[in-house]
């Protein structure tokens, strides 16, 4: 038996809209720990890791470990249907091949509840190893969405390097070459609206502007992204979900022919 | 530009 009540159901609306671009079927995987969603793109170029912590439930049921296979469209369908501000629930019988999402508007005037077929998703599950970055840049998420946006007008790749000066972002495409350089700044009104840049070692790598624009679908999950780099390693893209937990992509660099 | 590289080359299966 499962049952798990999230009062900000729009967290969740949030979520399926911030992957559904990236991943068309997932296995959604229910433990003591939370609900979480490890998976690759067709292409296996970029991964998506979302934890929800059961703590940031208000009622959190999971009696054994469960893994539900969905396909992220008609997650996304059913939650549409979910206003912003409603409660939504999600349950599921051991063994059911459905999953039930009950919408409860505030006032508990109205009571909705969507049944979604279950499918079977043979997915390979990857072991991430936590790692030491090189650089860790923190800015506000609608800057680093922004940035990829102008930027994939002009190419198709980003080259990010950081280096004491700052972060650099920077494409060429048939029309032109662009930079942007964003400099450490902390003298910010608010912390959300700061860039800290934590750099080990200058580093600079090459990425498709397709997924990283993906990326920034997570935008309205946080005010903030933090961007993780290794010469040897891929990017994180990293969007943490307030008193939750996080949505991370990883991205593998393109390296020179 | 370059050759994309995949996340399989990075993390192995569990």
């Amino acid at each position: 038996m499962l049952e798990l009540r999230l009062v900000q159901g729009s967290l969740l609306k949030k979520v399926l809209e911030a992957i559904r671009e990236l991943v068309t079927d997932a296995n959604f995987d229910c433990s003591a720990t939370g609900f979480s969603l490890q998976a690759m793109d067709s292409s296996h170029v970029a991964l998506v890791a979302l934890l929800l912590r059961s703590e940031g439930f208000e009622h959190y049921r999971c009696d054994r470990n469960l893994s539900m296979g969905m396909n992220l469209n008609n997650v996304s369908k059913m939650l549409r249907c979910a206003g912003n501000n409603d409660i939504i629930t999600v349950k599921a019988d051991d063994g059911s091949d459905t999953v039930t999402f009950m919408f409860e508007s505030p006032n508990q005037d109205k009571i909705a509840d969507f049944e979604m077929k279950l499918m079977d998703i043979d997915s390979e599950h990857l072991g991430i190893p936590d790692a030491e970055y090189q650089a860790i840049v923190r800015m506000p998420s609608s800057e680093f969405a922004r940035i990829c946006k102008d930027l994939s007008s002009i190419g198709d790749t980003v080259i990010i390097s950081v280096t004491k000066e700052g972060v650099k972002f920077s494409t060429a495409g048939d029309i032109g070459t662009a930079n942007i350089v964003c400099r450490q700044n902390k003298t910010v009104d608010k912390p959300e609206e700061a860039t800290i840049i934590e750099m080990q070692e200058p580093v600079s790598l090459t990425f498709a502007l397709r997924y990283m624009n993906s990326f920034t679908k997570a935008t309205p999950l946080s005010e903030t992204v933090t961007i993780s780099l290794s010469s040897d390693l891929p990017v994180v893209v990293e969007y943490k979900i307030a008193e939750m937990g996080y949505i991370r992509f990883y991205l593998a660099p393109k390296i020179e022919e | 530009t370059g050759v994309q590289l995949s996340i399989t080359e990075f993390y192995r299966s569990e």
